[in-house]
Parts: C-alpha cells; structure tokens; sequence
C-alpha cells in the first residue's frame, strides 16, 4: 500500500550555496580551516603534516576511530556545525 | 580542557560586554536574554561577573555578521561554521562574532515572541487552533491589515490568547529610528519600494525606510524577519508565498521536491517556474544561548575541549537542560579559580579633573507651611546625611534630625532660602566627604552646591549616565570621591574626582546588596550603615551586607 514512488526531478536553485565538494575537497579545507594541515608554526617553519596523520589527529581531537582514512563518520563529522575556532593552534 | 598559549586570560574579574547588533532571527530581548544566560553559564562557577554596556568599549564586543564580516576570518554561509570568538586581550581579543547566515533559535524550531495582543508577550505556540485549522506559522487569516498573528495557547478559540508575530509592519531593529515601522511605499534612489530591500548594502541585511522618502528623510530600520521567512538561496528573509507554482504543480506548505539533499524549501513568488526566487524553511535552528555559552568560554580564555560532552567540543548539538560538564569547569578554574563569595571593589585611580559650567538660576523663596508636621509624612523624597545631620526632604522643604541637640528634629524649613536653584522634587542628594559639595539630583538633571553658589543644572548624562536613565533614586558614598548612585534595579559608582561614572557599571543591585527591595524610591548612608527606603518603611544593611533592621521611617528615624 506504499504511495506509488514519485520520479523526482532535480532542479537548479539560483544562488543554492551548494558546497558540493568532493569528500576529499571538503577533507583537505577542513584539515587546513581547523589547524590540523600546514600548520605556519610562529617561527615561519611550515609543517607538511600527511593527510594521513592530519586525519588522525583530527578523529582524536573529535572522538573518532582513529583510522587515518576519510571514513563515513569522519566525512559526517567534518559536515557538521560547529565552532570556527581552529582546533590546532599554531 | 585547553587553554590557549600562554594561558591567556583577563586580568580583572568584573568583565563587560556589549552587544554591537541584532540578528533579524529573533528580537532583541530574546537575544539580550540568550546572552546574558550564557555568560551566567561562567559567572555562576567563577569569581568572573559580567556587565552589560550600551556604549563605548567593552571587554568583550558581539556582533552578527555575515560571510566577510571584517575580521579575516569570513563565515561560510548556512551551516558549516556557526561563529568565532577571540582569546582574551585588547582591541579584538575578546570579541565574539556569530554567522547571521544561520537561523539563530533557541535550539527548537522558530522562536517567535509576540508583542501587543493580550498575551503579554509570550512566545506563539505551534502548532496552534484557528477557526478549526491547524497552524504551524503565524498567519493573517482573520485580519484585514495583513499584520501576521498567532495564538499562544494550543486553541484559540478556546483560549483567546494571541499576539502579534515579528514583522515590519510592527517594527524594526537597529538602524536610527528607535525601532519605528516600516512605511510602504517608500522611495530609495529615486525609486519606489513596496517592502523591505537589501539594495544598497553589501551585507545582505534587509531593510526599509520609515519614511516615505529615504532619499529625503535618511531615517531607517532593519527588517525582522517573519517565522515563515526562508533562509539563504536567493531571498533569504523573504515570506514563503503560499501556495506557489512549481514545475507546473501547486503546493501549499515547503517541501523537498526537485532537492538531492532532502533540505524542504518554498518559493518567494506565487511562481517558482517563472521567478525562480526561493530559500530554504525554517528548521530547528541553533540555539544561541548555547553557541555563545560556547564562545565565551573561548573569550574567557578556553580553547577546545575533546570531551565529546563538554560545552567547548567544537560541534554544536542541541542540549535540552543545559550543565557545564566537570572537563569544562575544570578548565574555567584553572584561569580564575572557583566561586567565591562577592569581590571587594577595588578602587581604581581617580580621572583628572574635568572642567564644570557655571550657570544662573533665578528662583523664588516659597514659605514654609509651619503646621506641616513630618509625623505625618508616609514617604519623604529623599533622606540624605549633610554636616552630620540627616536631612529629610519632601516638596521644597526639609527638616533636620541634629545630631547636636541629641536627635531633636528641627523644621521644616524651606529649601528655597538655602538652596534657591533645586527645584521643589528632589529625588536624591549626597554630600561630597572630600569637597563637601553636596549634590541634588532631579529628574535627568543635578545640580552642585558648594556653600551658597551652585553649578547647574546639568545633564546626568554628563556623568556618563546612560540616557534610559530617567532619574537617580538614591546614592551612598564609599569611601574616599566614590559614590554608588541607584536608578531602578541597578547601579553606578561614580568617580566624584573625575565626575565620571567608572567602567564595568551598571550592575544589578540585588546581585551586591541582597536581601533589600529592588523597588526602593530612596537609598541613603548613614552612621556606616546603608539605608533602603520604600514608602514608610526602610531596610538596614549594614557594613557586613547584612540586612539587621526593617522599620518606620517616622517612628525609627523621625522619633515620632
């Protein structure tokens, strides 16, 4: 008795900020925003943190698996509402 | 818990803050309200106390802004980053900004306050009953001035019970015209607007004239927006427009339809195929209360938390009955240590002397009733301590209790002959210790005796008063050139050097001087002990802040 499925219709909204990155994009923004990737260290020293080991700080700091990889609830994580503070300080 | 490096953190304990905008999400009381509870999230664990002012610089400065918002740090539209806020320190430090692209609530849904109707302001109750339908929003059915309402109870036709909801046909915020309604049509730039409009700003910010000519008048307000106004896309404040056309079909409530990410939204227009403006539905929100809980933590001096419970993790999620978690106010005493009990004010060093006008006043000398007997006077005007005599004033006249001639009472006699420039009502008086100036406060104005010549009157708002404040209800010296002068629930000290009120005030009389009436017409300092005054009664604290004595003024003080 299901209501008949509707074929549904995508539509282009004027204006939609769509951020539609990539999960990699949104991973590789994200790392940066919140201090966990290339990190301008006050003595000017940049460090290149992998993504790798960026991912995993950051699944610590948050609670996460600490896995490295750009799992589900990491992606869900790094989509969620938050404070814009950075979360590594430099 | 951490602590940003070096432990930044403010080096006094009375902090102020000042709020700079408003969101157009909700009105100003409730964002004054969301605020003041946050920061009572820290006030109530540390020593920290937090005052509210309404001009100049504030140790912490809050703002709504959007996208590029002039501090190098953009927001990001809706969702996503929710706001920011600065360690402690000058200039910026300590500031907190929150993205106005977000639909600010308190956490549920759409929190709408009603105003005029009969329900005393109360928030709408949604959904609620009208005339057997249901409603989720507020509405204009029922109404011929297209004035949005909603019940506050869950039937109206049971209750009666309403008020009407934000719209800019009621008021507007911020802007220069003290929050009048917006006048439609309107002209801008030579052209004719039938509503509000984000022409001719940068920030997105809707707004209208209230005048028929902008061009003209330049007076102006912010729009609020409506519960039914939708968020970003294209017309972000903008009312639905129930029911609109889309793809050929009618709808009569938002919906999902032709979206990948399940988002509902609605058209602004009657016609979506044609007009294509549109926005997003109101959603739950983010509670404000809770993000700036989280913000001013940051601005106290806390970084992140990894407890995935502690107000300062960095991802917001609705709490219902809010508590700071252990890891939260473990890190808060680290920086201030815990709760003590109220501070002793430190004094701060006296301003330079700044200049003062002279002025004349021509007055008449009245003549005293002599039959007037002050036994039978319910409540004097004001009561104040000068040359070691108390001193009880009421319409142009005033008797004196000598301390010389063991309490006698002398009088009345008529203030005209001693102080011709102040007027018959005096609200309150003090005498200068240092100066022995004594002061005399009416209305919004006060006037300087020294001996016989006099300066004034001058403006209270000379002293830095703010102009809310209607007139001075009672003042209390302490110690050397500082005198605490009251107005309704709150007070001031005023640096009497410096003719300058000091910052960090006002401050909420009952937080300091417990246990006396917050509605006293008159407070005065006598023998070391303050006295609060209310009709025939008066409240002695004494210099412990212990209340130790409630009684008559005639009987007790008068010796009637």
């Amino acid at each position: 008795w299901c209501v008949p499925l509707k074929k549904s219709v995508s539509v282009t909204f004027p204006g939609d900020v769509l951020k539609n990155m990539t999960d990699t994009e949104l991973a590789e923004s994200y790392l940066k925003k919140f201090g966990y990737m290339n990190v301008q260290h006050r003595s000017g020293f940049q460090s290149m943190v992998s993504t790798s080991k960026a991912l995993m700080t950051m699944q610590r700091q948050m609670g996460l698996e600490e896995t490295g990889t750009l799992d589900k609830s990491t992606v869900a994580a790094m989509k969620a509402p938050r404070c814009g503070v950075p979360d590594v300080r430099s | 818990y951490q602590t940003f490096e070096g432990d930044l953190k403010w080096d006094h304990h009375d902090i102020t803050y000042r709020i700079l905008n408003y969101s157009p999400d909700m009105v100003a009381s409730l964002i004054d309200d969301a605020f003041a509870r946050a920061f009572k999230v820290w006030s109530d664990v540390t020593p920290l106390t937090f005052t509210r002012l309404f001009d100049g610089t504030a140790d912490i400065m809050v703002s709504f802004g959007k996208a590029d918002h002039g501090d190098g740090y953009p927001f990001d539209g809706k969702d996503g980053l929710l706001a920011h806020a600065f360690p402690p320190g000058e200039g910026i430090q300590g500031d907190a900004h929150f993205d106005d692209d977000e639909n600010w609530t308190l956490g549920k849904g759409p929190a709408v306050k009603t105003s005029f109707g009969n329900a005393e302001g109360a928030l709408c109750q949604f959904p609620f009953l009208f005339e057997g339908k249901q409603y989720s929003t507020c509405t204009t059915e029922g109404r011929s001035d297209n004035l949005p309402w909603c019940a506050t109870t869950a039937d109206y036709g049971r209750d009666k019970k309403f008020g009407f909801c934000p719209s800019e046909l009621l008021y507007t915020f911020d802007g220069n015209s003290d929050g009048k309604a917006c006048v439609f049509p309107f002209v801008f730039l030579g052209e004719t607007y039938e509503g509000c409009t984000t022409e001719g700003r940068s920030d997105g910010y809707r707004w209208c004239s209230t005048t028929d000519n902008f061009d003209q008048d330049k007076k102006y307000g912010f729009c609020p927006n409506r519960d039914t106004a939708v968020i970003g896309g294209n017309s972000e404040g903008e009312p639905c427009h129930f029911p609109f056309i889309f793809l050929g079909k009618k709808y009569d409530s938002c919906t999902s339809e032709g979206r990948g990410d399940g988002r509902l939204w609605c058209a602004t227009t009657s016609d979506f195929d044609t007009d294509t403006k549109w926005g997003f539905c109101q959603d739950r929100g983010y509670s404000l209360f809770l993000v700036a809980a989280h913000e001013f933590g940051h601005a106290l001096g806390l970084d992140h938390s990894n407890i995935r419970n502690a107000l300062m993790y960095p991802m917001y999620s609705y709490v219902e009955d809010f508590s700071l978690h252990q890891d939260d106010i473990e890190g808060i005493h680290y920086l201030y240590g815990s709760k003590t009990g109220p501070n002793p004010s430190d004094e701060p060093k006296p301003e330079p002397d700044t200049p003062t006008t002279e002025s004349t006043t021509t007055t008449t000398t009245h003549p005293v009733d002599p039959s007037q007997n002050a036994c039978q006077i319910d409540k004097f005007d004001t009561i104040t301590e000068i040359d070691g005599d108390l001193h009880f004033f009421k319409d142009r006249q005033y008797w004196r209790l000598s301390s010389k001639t063991d309490g006698k009472l002398e009088g009345p006699f008529s203030m005209s002959k001693r102080w011709p420039a102040v007027p018959a009502v005096v609200d309150t008086a003090f005498e200068d210790l240092v100066t022995r100036k004594i002061y005399f406060f009416s209305g919004t104005r006060f006037w300087v005796y020294t001996g016989q010549s006099f300066l004034g009157p001058r403006s209270i708002e000379k002293l830095g008063l703010s102009s809310t404040v209607e007139k001075v209800e009672g003042a209390m010296q302490r110690g050397k050139g500082k005198v605490l002068l009251f107005s309704g629930e709150n007070y001031w000290r005023l640096d009497v050097e410096g003719q300058q009120i000091d910052k960090g005030y006002p401050r909420l009389t009952d937080q300091v001087f417990g246990g006396v009436p917050l509605d006293a017409h008159d407070v005065f300092q006598f023998k070391g002990n303050s006295y609060f005054c209310r009709d025939r009664f008066y409240w002695r604290m004494n210099s412990k802040r212990q209340v130790d004595r409630v009684g008559y003024v005639t009987y007790d003080l008068l010796n009637c």
